[in-house]
């Protein structure tokens, strides 16, 4: 536990699906059925908001300093909202 | 800081709590002495007093659970989520669940019940993440030994439920530093296996040529032995170790660990006694020698043969001309060395023997 070392990134198809978890449950990214454009468009807005929030570089974009902070242990309650 | 929406709180200054159930990680007695000790963090700086129940229902019931745990919120096995609380509120408000999976401990060689336990019991009293790395309230973890509150998390508690009435000091952390102060200095500076590390206040600041920002972390959540205030740094390539000094002591680390036999005293380099602490230390790998700053001298010292070169010290500002005549952090690539002093950088040419550019400090973290 001296190393903050998360496990090793997978695929794109994995670090996605890792991304959305951890923006579902920390920035409340909505669940359900919406258009593909509509699902990218909240990604991204909710990316940059963690982005923001861990003063990462803004660009909402899933690049390896963002999903680093993904993987890293941390506390339960979300980031942002209720 | 942040709070909750709606700037949650509890109503009554009197707190009760309970602990429900037990990790087997630690002793009954080091769970509750944890416990104990973080609620005690957050009732130094407020009006707050907490008193404990040993059964029926509290404001704030503390378990430990795994997976899903009656809440609806499951926990993921170890790592990842560490533990989450309610904000306060009736029923489940304030209620503080930590996950079993997680190995717990009372050190840094697991997850530290107390840190974290304070954590989750800053936001059973109203206190949501802050965005300051250097806070309590952070949402990552990290360990760090002394008192954890920073002052953003002593401002943020206080906005809720005012200050301690009793006047009781605290002295909380500061502030994680900013890079992009004009007047920001270092404390000292070195390379780390292709990386650069920077060091200020109870920080230090990680740049890769690979990645756009620098990464701040707080030194004890990395290297937990090296004390809080580093004064100078360097890094043997050849030895694979990075040479930290603080005080009248030198630590030797090999990634993560400690090298055996340190700390050592810097007058085994054959600093003499009168020298108190150093100001900065750079490696020039192409010469094999360690430079050594103190006020306006350096000395040079042979990483070969272990000794001091003969003939030193000497004046820095005579030597490094275009020079400061103190340096704070210093830093050797490519036949360039980066001197430090101040919020000024100086970009110093060892084949021109001279300055060839001036620029702000925090210039390398990108500002």
């Amino acid at each position: 536990h001296s190393s903050l070392a998360g496990p090793l990134l997978g695929t794109e198809k994995d670090n996605r699906l890792l991304a959305e978890k951890y923006l579902r449950r920390f920035y409340g990214l909505p669940v359900g059925l919406q258009s593909q454009k509509r699902t990218a468009a909240d990604f991204k807005s909710k990316l940059q908001e963690m982005q923001r929030f861990f003063k990462l570089e803004v660009t909402g974009n899933l690049d390896d300093n963002t999903l680093d902070v993904m993987t890293q242990a941390r506390c339960g309650v979300p980031d942002m909202g209720e | 800081y942040n709070h909750f929406p709606r700037h949650l709180k509890w109503k009554n200054n009197i707190v009760t709590f309970r602990i429900v159930n037990y990790t087997p990680d630690l002793r009954k007695s080091d769970v509750d002495r944890a416990i104990r000790t973080a609620l005690n963090v957050w009732s130094d700086a407020t009006p707050l007093r907490f008193k404990k129940l040993y059964y029926g229902t509290a404001d704030i019931m503390i378990s430990f659970g795994r997976k899903e745990h009656g809440d609806h919120n499951p926990f993921d096995g170890p790592n990842g989520l560490l533990a989450h609380a309610y904000p306060p509120g009736q029923g489940i408000g304030g209620d503080t669940h930590f996950d079993e999976d997680e190995h717990w401990s009372k050190d840094s060689s697991a997850y530290n019940l107390f840190i974290v336990a304070a954590h989750e019991l800053g936001h059973a009293l109203g206190m949501s993440h802050s965005t300051d790395s250097g806070a309590l309230m952070y949402p990552i973890y990290s360990y760090a030994t002394g008192y954890p509150l920073a002052e953003d998390d002593v401002k943020g508690i206080q906005a809720l439920y005012g200050p301690n009435p009793d006047h009781k000091k605290i002295k909380p952390k500061p502030d994680a530093p900013q890079k992009c102060d004009p007047t920001l200095s270092f404390d000292a500076a070195t390379e780390l296996r292709g990386e650069t590390i920077i060091f200020k206040d109870k920080f230090y600041w990680r740049l890769h040529p690979q990645m756009h920002e620098p990464e701040l972390t707080l030194i004890k959540s990395t290297w937990p032995s090296i004390p809080n205030k580093v004064d100078a740094a360097y890094e043997n390539p050849e030895k694979d170790q990075v040479i930290i000094f603080s005080g009248i002591r030198m630590w030797a680390l090999n990634g993560y660990n400690l090298v055996e036999g340190y700390p050592k005293y810097i007058h085994k380099l054959g600093l003499p006694k009168s020298v108190r602490k150093l100001d900065a230390a750079v490696h020039i790998k192409d010469k094999g020698k360690t430079l050594l700053f103190h006020e306006e001298e350096y000395w040079s010292y042979d990483e070969a043969s272990g000794t001091m070169d003969s003939g030193y010290p000497r004046s820095i500002e005579n030597d490094f001309p275009g020079m400061d005549d103190e340096v704070d952090a210093a830093v050797y690539h490519y036949g360039f060395l980066y001197f430090f002093h101040d919020h000024t950088q100086y970009e110093y040419s060892y084949t021109s023997r001279k300055v060839i550019r001036v620029l702000r400090t925090n210039f390398i973290l990108g500002c």
